[in-house]
This record gives C-alpha cells, structure tokens and sequence, in this order.
C-alpha cells in the first residue's frame, strides 16, 4: 500500500508512509 | 557512529541552500529499542538545520504517539547524528568550493 497517514503535532507535519521489505533489517 | 537502530536519511537531494531539509526516519532493528515501536512506517519531516534541536522533534514524536517516552534518547541521537553528517558535508563542500 502507498497509502500515506499525516500526522500534525505541535506545529509540525508528520508524513508516515509505509517501509519496503528491502530498508527493513532481518529480524 | 554508534547503531542506534533507527535510521534517519535525507527524504530529498539535498541542495546545500535551504536551511529545512526533509528528512525521513523508521526504525530498522526493533530490538534495539526499549519500548515497542508501534508503528510499521517510516516518517517524514522537515527539520530546520539553523534553528531546530533533534532531541525536540524526538520529543514531538513521542507526543504524537509514535514512539514511548523510554525511547526518546535514542531516537533524538538517531536524529542528531544524521544533521551532524549533514552539516559537515555542507561545510566540507562549502570549502571545496572556495
């Protein structure tokens, strides 16, 4: 999903979107 | 630097002009968080590299519910450390240039 979720808190905008598989560490 | 397991790069190309620089940061090792990093995406921001301190905007973070408290120091450092990088390579073109 590219689906992006802004977040506003105190005066700044926070952009969260989703991580590829690939920046992702193996756990 | 120390792996703090959060990952903070530049969200864009970084022009060297512009004071704010949008930066984007997730988390890639969740072990080396305390609490649990609730959130599975990665955040976007804009940080002003003249007037903004990195531990304030970790602070805003845990505010707005993305991170606990108990992990704001590590989040703030991951912060920290990727505008030192970036303030040095500014300085370091700025006297390339000259």
């Amino acid at each position: 999903s590219s689906a992006a979720q802004v977040v506003h808190s105190a005066g700044r905008r926070f952009i969260v979107s989703p991580v590829p598989e690939s920046r992702l560490r193996e756990q | 630097a120390e792996d703090t397991g959060v990952r903070v790069e530049l969200a864009e190309e970084d022009d060297c002009t512009k004071s704010s620089i949008a930066l984007r940061l997730w988390v890639e090792d969740q072990k080396k968080l305390k609490g649990k990093y609730k959130d599975s995406g990665a955040i976007e921001f804009a940080f002003d590299l003249d007037t903004e301190v990195p531990e304030t905007v970790a602070q805003e973070m845990v505010d707005s519910g993305f991170f606990l408290e108990i992990d704001v120091k590590i989040v703030g450092k991951s912060i920290r450390d990727r505008v030192s990088l970036i303030k040095w390579r500014r300085q370091r073109s700025a006297s390339a240039r000259n």
